[in-house]
Parts: structure tokens; C-alpha cells; sequence
């Protein structure tokens, strides 16, 4: 009988390293070995490690229903894609991935380089436009980000197209005034194409740990979030804070990228992820 | 935060006077719970965990301090101890030229450390120039060149198509006739389980002497970070880390976890993304900043 007990806790503990490397994060992996204590006793005789992972993946499904996606352009109205996110993250070359998904589904777009602050940033955005085949709009480094995007709004309407893309700077949350900076943003968009779709994505690189959360949590405050992109699925790390960030937020995972070439990405897909995350 | 959270726990040991088996352990969940929210690795939180048990199992309780204080001491001592006591400097090469080597994992902030860094050597005395070696990422030259223009330092570029070596080898040339005395070279992102970029590191190495080779990791980083550093320590081996992004809220639990498993140092701080937003690295602070 003491056998059982001593397998529980071997058991537990195999629970917790997986779950704790995943990035979950220690809260979320409390909550789910808790729902393991209550499990009976004589199942944990079964000497099989990978019976427990099933129950895990059941539990993750329950815990933390995937949040639904609702990005998708109407092309009957204009669409913005609005690409925000901590520095370094992947935001940039995400703009450029989706300019291309869509070029690919028939939604010819606009890049917006609103990044008009950080070095080579425009450069590197104009690159990608010509990877992607998609038009560029032209900004001068040290230009205001609104106007910026305010001429990406005038352009796609006067070039007909369905879609802008606007890529912005990283700037961490603790930035008040960076912050500041992307609500009047928002506000530009909202006030000069009310009619449009505006998706608010925020971009996640997956090796982030548990400041993600509150990456997601403040930037929901800010300007609101409507989706997130998880980023560089390529590397070792599981992203898992994005389970955390569905559970405690509510916010839905849209897109994932894994590598830099521009076809590297797709949509997301809950149980691929978790069966992924749990390997 | 752990302080208060601990403050809660040990209020009502104050009145007995000494910690009990229940005291102890409740102190050291919240310990392991703010170390893990802090992004400090699995494995490192366990030992760090047990080694804190041990010594509070021997210590006799201080006469001076509450037994929370306690233990929020000894905390800072493990801490501090698997930290580095004092601050670890650049090797700089004692007969020539000093080659530093930039590597890390994609937006760790690379590019804008090595113009920073170029400033920092500038105001140490020397003359030091930055080495353009990453052909990968679209405009990175050009970034490059921008920020090495802000450090006041010359960037040796090449063409975008040019071999890296061949890069390297030019550069180390141009150097020479123009006396720069340190040479910062700015790599691409990559994986550390990449075996072509890794490779590329280990030609580097091979084809120039490198007296430092610093891993540039973000502050943001999750679990992840100790087994990328242990692996970019055990394929190409690192002299030590710059750890960026620390003006932002993360607790940075990673400067623990690569310090433990590597041995090596963490030598200065990304701050900011202006120029002069670099900082060398103060192991105490570091403490009291993951403990929250
Ligand atoms: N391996 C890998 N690298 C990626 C991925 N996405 C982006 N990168 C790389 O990450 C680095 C940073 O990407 P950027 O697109 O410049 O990131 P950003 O968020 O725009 O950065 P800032 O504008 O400086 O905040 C580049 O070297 C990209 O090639 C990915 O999915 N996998
Ligand atoms: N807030 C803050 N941002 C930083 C810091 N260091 C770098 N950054 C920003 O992080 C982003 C990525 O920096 P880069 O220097 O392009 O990173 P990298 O490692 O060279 O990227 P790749 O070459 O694509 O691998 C940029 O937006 C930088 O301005 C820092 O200490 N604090
Ligand atoms: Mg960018
Ligand atoms: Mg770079």
C-alpha cells in the first residue's frame, strides 16, 4: 500500500517538472496537482507515466478551454491588423509572415511601418514587403507613429486595399508613456476608420516566462487585446504562458510562428499545442 | 511579495520564539513559489530549496534577529553566494587587440549591447570598433551602423553577401591599420540547437583569437534559459553573460539559473535602449530583485 503513496508522489513530481518547464507558471501547475491529489489512491499502482499524461491533457482541456478566435478579415470593409509587443519578440517579421499568409488567401495589404523609432527598423519592414509582395507605406525615421498611421489608413483607402498591417515599436509595459503611445495610436485608428475591423495582437516570443502575464494583462489595460501571436516555436521553450494568459485573461492564441522564413507560420491549434507542450 | 508574504508567516512564530517544523516548511513553499514566479529554474529552486532547509535545520535561532529575518537572511546569503559575491569584469587581452564575441538567441538584444558596450570600452580608454558579422537579418547592418554611430565607435561592415569569415578576417585587418584596440563583433540570433549557426560560432573561434565570448540573453526569458546557456556554454563555451531588459518588471530568476549551471558570470545589465543603458551587474541587487 505504501507502494501507491510513494508512486503518487513520484508521480506529482513528474507532474510539476513538466508542467513548471513548460512555462505555465507555478499557479496554473498548483491548481492542477491539486486535482491529482483527489484522484484515487490505488491508480497511481499503474506504473505508467504515461496514462498520467492523458489525465494531464484532459485536465489542461478542462482547465483552460481553448478561447475562440475570431480573427478574420471581412474583405467588404477594411481590416487592420494592429501588431504590438515587448522588444525583440517578433513583431516585425510577423508583419511581414502575415502580409504574405493573406497575399496567399487573396487579401492583398499595406505595410505600415510604424516602428518610426528604433534603428533599421523601417529598413528591415521594407525588406520584408518585398518578400511578402505587398506594398509599403513610406515613413521618415522620428516621424510620429499616429501620423504614420493615419497615412496608412489614407493609402489603403485610396489604393482600394482590404488590409493594413501596421507594425509598432517593442516597448516593455512599464512604460507609461510607450503605453500612452499605442492607446493614441488606437485612438487614430478608431477615429479615422470606425468602420474598420481592428484586431489588437499581441505579439509573445515563447521562450517569455511568467512576465508574460503581465505583458498580456497590461497591454489588455492599455488598449485592449484581442488575440495573441506566439513566436519562435522553433527553439526549446513550450510558450506555455499562453494557457495561463487564456485561463486568466480570456485572451485567444491566433497565430504561432517557428522560424524566420516568411512561410513560417500558421494558425493555432489548441491540442497540437498542449499535445506538443506535453512531450 | 516574499518579504510581506514571509513577514505574515513568521508574525505568529514571533510569540513562540522559534520556528517549528510547520513554520519552516509553510516559509519555504512561499520561497520556492515567489523563486518559480520569479522564472527561476525547476531544478535550481529544488537544490536551492534543500540547501535552505539544511541550514536552517543547524542554525540556532539568532538572538538578535526574528526568525523571519532570519530566514529572509540566509535566503539572501544562498542567493548572493550562487550569484557572485563581487562584480566580474571584461578580460581584456593584456598583448594586442581584444576580440569580443556577441551571441545569443534572436531579439535578445545583441546588436544594440554591442553598441553600448562599444561605449563603456570608450570610456574605460580604449578605442574599440564593432564587426558587422550578422548577414542573416534584413537592415541589421544598417542597425548596426546607427547605434555604433550613437557609441561614438566605427563599424566594420563588409558586404551583406560577403562569408563571415571572410568578414572577420578583413576586419581584424583593418584593426590593425587603423589601431582600434578592441573589436566587438555583433553576431546573428540563432538557436542554440542549430547546428549550422553553431558551427559558424565555433569557425569564429577558430579563425580569430576571442578573449570574450558573451551570451546576451533577455531578462523575459522562462525556464528555457538554462538549458539554451548550458548548451551555447557546453558547444562553444561563454565567458560570461550580459542579461538585457532588466528595466522592465521581470524578476529575472534566469541571472540564478545560468549562474548556477555554467559557473560563469553575469557581467552587465541592459537597461534601456538608449546608448548609455548599460550597467554592470550587481549580484545583491539581482538578489533582492527575484525575491521580490
Ligand atoms: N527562430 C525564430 N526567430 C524568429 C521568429 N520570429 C522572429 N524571429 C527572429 O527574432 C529576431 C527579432 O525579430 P523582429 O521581428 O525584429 O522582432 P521585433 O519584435 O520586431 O523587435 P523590436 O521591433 O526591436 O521590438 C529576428 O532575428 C527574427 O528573425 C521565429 O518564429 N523563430
Ligand atoms: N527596454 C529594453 N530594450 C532593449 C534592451 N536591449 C535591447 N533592447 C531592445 O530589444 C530589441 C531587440 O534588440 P536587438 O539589439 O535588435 O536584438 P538582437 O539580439 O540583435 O536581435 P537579432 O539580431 O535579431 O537576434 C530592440 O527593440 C532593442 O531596442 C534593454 O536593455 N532594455
Ligand atoms: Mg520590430
Ligand atoms: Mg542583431
Amino acid at each position: 500500500f505504501s507502494d501507491a503513496i510513494n508512486d503518487k508522489g513520484v508521480f506529482l513530481e513528474k507532474i510539476e517538472e513538466l508542467l513548471i518547464l513548460s512555462d505555465i507558471g507555478p499557479n496554473t501547475t498548483a491548481e492542477i496537482l491539486e486535482r491529482f491529489q483527489s484522484i484515487n489512491l490505488h491508480l497511481f499502482r499503474v506504473n505508467d507515466f504515461n496514462h498520467f499524461k492523458e489525465l494531464l491533457k484532459q485536465m489542461l482541456h478542462e482547465l483552460i478551454p481553448p478561447q475562440v478566435d475570431t480573427s478574420k478579415i471581412d474583405p467588404g470593409m477594411l481590416n487592420i491588423v494592429l501588431i504590438m509587443g515587448v522588444n525583440g519578440t517578433g513583431k516585425t517579421s510577423f508583419a511581414g509572415k502575415l502580409a504574405y499568409y493573406y497575399k496567399s488567401k487573396g487579401y492583398d495589404s499595406l505595410l505600415v511601418p510604424a516602428d518610426t523609432f528604433r534603428a533599421g527598423a523601417i529598413e528591415q519592414l521594407h525588406y520584408l514587403s518585398k518578400e511578402a509582395g505587398v506594398e509599403f507605406l513610406r515613413a521618415a525615421p522620428g516621424s510620429d507613429p499616429a501620423s504614420v498611421v493615419f497615412d496608412g489608413i489614407q493609402s489603403a483607402r485610396a489604393k482600394k486595399k482590404v488590409l493594413l498591417i501596421v507594425d509598432t515599436a517593442g516597448r516593455l509595459h512599464t512604460y507609461h508613456n510607450l503605453m500612452r503611445e499605442l492607446a493614441k495610436i488606437k485612438r487614430v485608428i478608431l477615429k479615422n476608420a470606425p468602420d474598420a475591423l481592428l484586431c489588437s495582437t499581441l505579439v509573445i516570443d515563447a521562450t517569455t516566462g511568467q512576465n508574460g502575464l503581465f505583458q498580456a494583462s497590461n497591454f489588455k489595460e492599455s488598449l485592449g487585446v484581442s488575440d495573441i501571436t506566439l513566436t519562435k516555436l522553433d527553439g526549446t521553450a513550450k510558450g506555455g504562458i499562453v494557457l495561463t494568459i487564456q485561463k486568466e485573461l480570456s485572451i485567444p492564441v491566433s497565430f504561432i510562428a517557428f522560424g524566420e522564413k516568411i512561410t513560417d507560420m500558421c494558425r493555432y491549434n489548441q491540442d497540437k499545442f498542449i499535445e506538443t507542450l506535453l512531450d | 511579495r516574499l518579504s510581506e508574504k514571509l513577514k505574515q508567516i513568521l508574525n505568529k512564530v514571533r510569540e513562540k520564539g522559534k520556528i517549528s517544523e510547520n513554520d519552516l516548511k509553510q516559509s519555504l513553499k512561499e520561497i520556492k513559489l515567489a523563486l518559480l514566479e520569479a522564472d527561476v529554474h525547476y531544478k535550481v529552486v529544488k537544490d536551492f530549496i534543500s540547501k535552505l532547509e539544511k541550514l536552517a535545520n543547524q542554525e540556532s535561532l539568532s538572538k538578535t534577529l526574528t526568525p523571519g529575518q532570519q530566514i529572509i537572511k540566509m535566503t539572501h546569503t544562498v542567493l548572493t553566494e550562487i550569484l557572485g559575491e563581487k562584480q566580474s569584469k571584461i578580460r581584456f587581452n593584456e598583448e594586442g587587440p581584444t576580440n569580443i564575441l556577441l551571441i545569443g538567441l534572436q531579439g535578445s538584444g545583441k546588436t544594440t549591447t554591442a553598441a553600448k558596450l562599444a561605449l563603456q570600452i570608450k570610456k574605460m580608454g580604449y578605442i574599440p570598433a564593432l564587426i558587422a558579422a550578422d548577414k542573416i537579418r534584413p537592415a541589421a547592418i544598417e542597425q548596426l551602423q546607427i547605434m555604433g554611430e550613437k557609441a561614438g565607435a566605427d563599424v566594420f561592415a563588409g558586404g551583406v553577401n560577403q562569408p563571415v569569415l571572410n568578414t572577420i578576417h578583413e576586419a581584424q585587418q583593418w584593426a590593425k591599420e587603423h589601431k582600434r584596440d578592441v573589436l566587438i563583433i555583433d553576431t546573428a540570433g540563432r538557436l542554440h540547437i542549430d547546428s549550422e549557426l553553431i558551427q559558424e560560432l565555433k569557425d569564429i573561434k577558430n579563425a580569430i583569437p576571442i578573449h570574450e565570448t558573451l551570451l546576451v540573453l533577455d531578462a523575459l526569458m522562462g525556464q528555457d534559459a538554462l538549458r539554451m546557456a548550458d548548451d551555447f556554454n557546453k558547444k562553444i563555451g561563454v565567458d560570461g553573460f550580459i542579461l538585457t531588459k532588466l528595466d522592465g518588471d521581470a524578476r529575472g530568476g534566469v541571472s540564478l539559473s545560468i549562474r548556477s549551471m555554467t559557473g560563469k558570470p553575469i557581467k552587465f545589465t541592459g537597461v534601456g535602449e538608449k546608448i548609455i543603458d548599460l550597467e554592470p551587474f550587481y549580484p545583491d541587487r539581482m538578489s533582492s530583485r527575484i525575491l521580490g
